[in-house]
C-alpha cells in the first residue's frame, strides 16, 4: 500500500535525524506513482503533487518525527478536500416537474443508472417518468422499457422516428398532464468529439432545460476521463457526475480527475448491476480508495 | 513532441508524460524511457526526430509487428466466445464481426448466452437482424450454458462456419459470474471438442490501468486467446494493450472504431504505435 511505502521511504532517512526538502521530493514522487497508477490525470497529479508539496513544507513535516505518517495525512486530507468534502443532493425543482438529463459515452452505465434514480426517487415518495431519448443503439427504448416494468415506473418512448429534442418536450407535457414530478431524460451514448450528437445535448438543455444535468463517468476510465469531462462540462454545463461501476476493483482516479477538471460533484455511485445499487458519494471513502 | 528538440532530460520527461496520457501505465512508461535512455548513450544517437524511430522499434517490439489473424479453420465449426466487463462493446462487435466473416464468405451463427440484462437478446437480434445472420436465443432469465448448447446443436445442424457466443457482461472480481464463464467454457469444449478457436475479451480503449486485472482474471478463468479494443474511434488511446502483451503476451486481433456495422478493422500495431503520438 501507499501508507507502507511511504513509512519505508522515510525509514531509510531516519538515521540522518531532520528530513530535508528533498527527502519529501523522494517521498511525493511515491505517491505521484500511486496517484498515476490508480488513474488519475497526469496533469492534475503534477498539480496535486505540487501542492502537497508546499502546504507538508508549510507544515513543518521536516521537523517531525513521523514525518511519513504526516505526509500521508496531508494527501488524504487534500485528496478529500479535493473530491468535495461534503456529500452533495440532487436538485428539486421549486416548479414541477423536476427534470434529469444522464449524459455520457457509450456503455458507462447511463440506462441502468435512469433506472436506479427512478427507483430511489420513488421509494422517496416522488413519481417519476423516465424518458427514452437514445433512438440509436438497438433495443435500447426496450431496454428502458423493462427497466421501467421490473420498478413499475412509467416510461415515456414516441419510437426511434422521432427527434429527441422533440421526445424531451413531449416528455414533459406528458409528465405534467399525468402528474409526474420527476422526469429523467435517458440519452444516447456518444462521443465527447461528435459534434452533430453534442449539439443535439445543446438542443435538449434548450428546450426542457433540465435542473440536473449528471454526467454518467465509468470509475474505470483512464486519462481521457478529464477530455470527456472537459468537454461535456463545457457544452452543457454540468450539475454533478455519477460514477458508475465502483463495485470493481479499479481505483477510480478518474473520479479525482473529473472533479479537478470540471468543478463539479459526484452524486452519486453505482455499485452493481441490480437497479437498488446506487448510493451517495462518500469523498473520503472514494480518496483512500484512490491512494490505494 | 520529438520535432526539433534536443534529447535531454526534458525530451525524456516530455515522451514519458505522452505514453502515460496515453494509458500506458507509468511503470510502463518509465522502463520503456528507460531503455530509450540507454540506446541513445549505446548509439550515440544525436537527434530527437531518432528517437520517434526507436521507440516505435521497442513498442512494436512488444506488440509483436504482424496484424493477428482470427485462427479459424475452414470446413468445420469454429466457435468464438466474446467476453469482458460491462459496457465496453461485447454485443456491437459481435454485430460487426458477424458481418465482417459473412461478407467474406462465411455461414455465421450467433448464440445469446446474455440472458441477464435487460432488452440483451433483444439488442443481438436486432444485429442479427441487420446482418442477416440466425440468433439462437432463449427466455431472459434463461441459463446461458442451456443457450449455448442449443446453438451449438443448431450451429451443427445448419453447417455454420463461425458461431460467436455473446454473454453478459461481468466485472472481473465477481467470483460467481467468472464460474459461470467457466462452466459455460466446459459446456463448449464438451459439445464441441476442438471448436472453440478463439476467446476474445472485449476491452474499452477509454479505460485505464484496472485493464491488465480483466486481462489477467479473464485470462485465467476463460483462457483469453486475443482482444478486441473497441471505442478507438473517441480521444483515448488504449495504451493498457501494450503492458498486457508484455505481461501476458495476449494480442489484439481487431479494433472498434465506431457503432455501425462497418466499423471493425483488424489491428496493426504500426497505425496503433503511430496514433500514440499524435
Ligand atoms: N457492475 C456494474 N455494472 C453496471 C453498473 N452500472 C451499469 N452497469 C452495467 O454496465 C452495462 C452498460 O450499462 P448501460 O446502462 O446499458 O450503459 P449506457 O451508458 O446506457 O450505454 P449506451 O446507452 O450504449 O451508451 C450494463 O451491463 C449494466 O448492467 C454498476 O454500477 N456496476
Ligand atoms: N464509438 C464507439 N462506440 C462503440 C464501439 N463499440 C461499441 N460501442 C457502443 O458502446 C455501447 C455499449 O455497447 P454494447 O455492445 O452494448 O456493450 P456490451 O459489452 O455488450 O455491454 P453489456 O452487455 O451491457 O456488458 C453501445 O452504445 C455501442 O454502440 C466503438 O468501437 N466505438
Ligand atoms: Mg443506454
Ligand atoms: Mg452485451
Amino acid at each position: 500500500s501507499l501508507g507502507e511505502k511511504l513509512q519505508g521511504v522515510f525509514k531509510k532517512l531516519k538515521g540522518q535525524g531532520k528530513i530535508s526538502e528533498k527527502d519529501l521530493k523522494t517521498a511525493l514522487r511515491e505517491v505521484r506513482v500511486a496517484l498515476l497508477e490508480a488513474d488519475v490525470n497526469y496533469k492534475v497529479v503534477k498539480d496535486f503533487i505540487n501542492n502537497v508539496n508546499e502546504r507538508a513544507l508549510g507544515q513543518e513535516v521536516l521537523e517531525s518525527l513521523t514525518p511519513g505518517q504526516q505526509v500521508i495525512k496531508i494527501v488524504n486530507d487534500e485528496l478529500t478536500k479535493l473530491m468535495g468534502g461534503f456529500q452533495s443532493k440532487l436538485e428539486i425543482s421549486s416548479k414541477p416537474p423536476t427534470i434529469i438529463m444522464m449524459v455520457g459515452l457509450q456503455g458507462s452505465g447511463k440506462t441502468t443508472s435512469a433506472g436506479k434514480l427512478g427507483r430511489l426517487l420513488k421509494k422517496q415518495g416522488r413519481r417519476p417518468l423516465l424518458v427514452a431519448c437514445d433512438i440509436y443503439r438497438p433495443a435500447a427504448i426496450k431496454q428502458l422499457q423493462v427497466l421501467g416494468e421490473q420498478l413499475d415506473i412509467p416510461v415515456f418512448s414516441m419510437g426511434n422516428k422521432t427527434s429527441p429534442v422533440d421526445i424531451a418536450r413531449a416528455a414533459i407535457n406528458h409528465a405534467a398532464y399525468h402528474g409526474n414530478d420527476i422526469v429523467i431524460l435517458d440519452t444516447a451514448g456518444r462521443l465527447h468529439i461528435d459534434e452533430a450528437l453534442m449539439e443535439e445535448l445543446s438542443l435538449i438543455k434548450k428546450q426542457v432545460n433540465p435542473i440536473e444535468i449528471l454526467l454518467v463517468v465509468d470509475a474505470m476510465t483512464g486519462q481521457d476521463a478529464v477530455n470527456v469531462a472537459e468537454k461535456f462540462n463545457e457544452l452543457l454545463d454540468l450539475t454533478g457526475v455519477v460514477l458508475t461501476k465502483l463495485d470493481g476493483d479499479t481505483r477510480g482516479g478518474a473520479a479525482l480527475s473529473v472533479k479537478a477538471v470540471t468543478g463539479k460533484p459526484v452524486k452519486f455511485v453505482g455499485m452493481g448491476e441490480k437497479l437498488d445499487a446506487l448510493e451517495p458519494f462518500h469523498p473520503d471513502r472514494m480518496a483512500s480508495r484512490i491512494l490505494g | 513532441v520529438f520535432s526539433g528538440k534536443k534529447i535531454d532530460e526534458e525530451l525524456f520527461e516530455e515522451l514519458e508524460e505522452v505514453l502515460i496520457q496515453g494509458d500506458v501505465g507509468v511503470n510502463t512508461a518509465i522502463d520503456l524511457v528507460e531503455i530509450l535512455r540507454e540506446r541513445v548513450k549505446s548509439e550515440k544517437i544525436k537527434e530527437a526526430e531518432q528517437l520517434r524511430q526507436v521507440i516505435v522499434e521497442e513498442i512494436i517490439n512488444i506488440m509483436g509487428e504482424e496484424t493477428s489473424a482470427l485462427n479459424l479453420t475452414p470446413g468445420e465449426l469454429n466457435i468464438i466466445l466474446i467476453v469482458g466487463v460491462n459496457g465496453v462493446g461485447k454485443t456491437t462487435s459481435i454485430g460487426k464481426l458477424a458481418y465482417k466473416l459473412k461478407s467474406e464468405g462465411k455461414r455465421v451463427m450467433l448464440g445469446a448466452g446474455d440472458t441477464f440484462r435487460a432488452a440483451a437478446i433483444d439488442q443481438l437480434k436486432v444485429w442479427g437482424q441487420r446482418v442477416g445472420v440466425d440468433v439462437i436465443s432463449h427466455k431472459e432469465g434463461a441459463d446461458p450454458a442451456a443457450v449455448v448448447y442449443d446453438a451449438i446443436q443448431a450451429a451443427n445442424a445448419r453447417k455454420i462456419d463461425v458461431l460467436i457466443i455473446d454473454t453478459a457482461g461481468r466485472l472481473h472480481t465477481k467470483v460467481n459470474l467468472m464460474e459461470e464463464l467457466k462452466k459455460i467454457r466446459r459446456i463448449i469444449d464438451k459439445e464441441a471438442s476442438g471448436a472453440l478457436k478463439e476467446v476474445l475479451l472485449v476491452l474499452d480503449a477509454t479505460t485505464g490501468q484496472n485493464a491488465l486485472a480483466q486481462a489477467n482474471t479473464f485470462g485465467q478463468a476463460a483462457g483469453v486467446t486475443g482482444v478486441i479494443l473497441t471505442k478507438l474511434d473517441g480521444t483515448a488511446k488504449g495504451g493498457v494493450v501494450i503492458g498486457i502483451k508484455a505481461e501476458q503476451n495476449l494480442p489484439v486481433k481487431l479494433v472498434g472504431v465506431g457503432e455501425k456495422m462497418e466499423d471493425l478493422q483488424v489491428f496493426r500495431p504500426q497505425d496503433f504505435v503511430a496514433a500514440l503520438f499524435t
